[in-house]
């Protein structure tokens, strides 16, 4: 699974999954140098965590990341 | 450990270092669609196991992709 979020989207966006997501993606575009500031495409593996950590399987947290408008379509 | 492959010094090296080598960075342009052509990034647990295929440490086929012209250096 391949997801590419919305940075602009998840700056105005609020509430702790907010949070805990800008947090994961923040470090992860120190990591890369990467600040283009638009979208972020992270690892199939890391949405595994992130669901985990959120009690949800992966799918259910893409589709909660698509009901909160952050998620952007793959081409 | 990050390392740039030079990708048109890949093309014209010789060997079968360079067969594997090819082949595996071909894959990856493949999953990820990347074809600038130019230069590719893979992981550090790629170069591990690159590494071992050819029977070396990973900073002694860094050493070896080196000598052959085949890094592009980190600026
Ligand atoms: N297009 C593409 N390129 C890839 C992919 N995997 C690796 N690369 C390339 O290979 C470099 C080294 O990857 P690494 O050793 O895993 O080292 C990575 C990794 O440890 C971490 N990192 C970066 N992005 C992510 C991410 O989305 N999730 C996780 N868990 N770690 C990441 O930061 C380090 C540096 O990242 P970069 O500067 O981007 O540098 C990356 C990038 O140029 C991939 O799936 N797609
Ligand atoms: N900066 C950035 N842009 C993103 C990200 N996710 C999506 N995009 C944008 O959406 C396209 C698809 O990205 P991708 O799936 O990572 O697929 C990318 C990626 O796999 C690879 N790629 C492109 N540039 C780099 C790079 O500088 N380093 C590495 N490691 N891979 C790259 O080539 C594919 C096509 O790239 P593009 O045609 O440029 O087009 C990219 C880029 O415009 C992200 O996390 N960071
Ligand atoms: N072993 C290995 N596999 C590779 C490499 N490059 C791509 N892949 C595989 O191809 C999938 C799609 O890569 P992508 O289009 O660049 O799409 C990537 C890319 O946009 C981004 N990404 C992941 N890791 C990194 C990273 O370290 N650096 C950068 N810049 N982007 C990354 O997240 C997307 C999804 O990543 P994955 O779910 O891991 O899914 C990745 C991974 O399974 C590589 O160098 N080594
Ligand atoms: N997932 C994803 N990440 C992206 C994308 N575009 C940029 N990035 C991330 O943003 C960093 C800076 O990209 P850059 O300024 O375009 O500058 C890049 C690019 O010009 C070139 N480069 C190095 N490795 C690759 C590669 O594997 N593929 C491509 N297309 N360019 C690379 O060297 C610079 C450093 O590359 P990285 O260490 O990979 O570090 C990249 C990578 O982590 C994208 O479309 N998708």
């Amino acid at each position: 699974t391949k997801v590419t979020i919305d940075l602009v989207r998840l700056n105005d966006a609020n509430g702790p999954e907010r949070d805990l997501l800008y947090h994961f993606l923040a470090s992860v575009q120190v990591q890369r140098q990467d600040f283009n500031g638009k979208v972020l495409t992270i690892r199939g593996e890391d949405l595994r965590v992130i669901a985990s950590m959120f009690g949800r399987d992966t799918d259910a947290l893409v589709v909660r990341l698509e009901e909160l408008g952050l998620v952007v379509p793959s081409q």
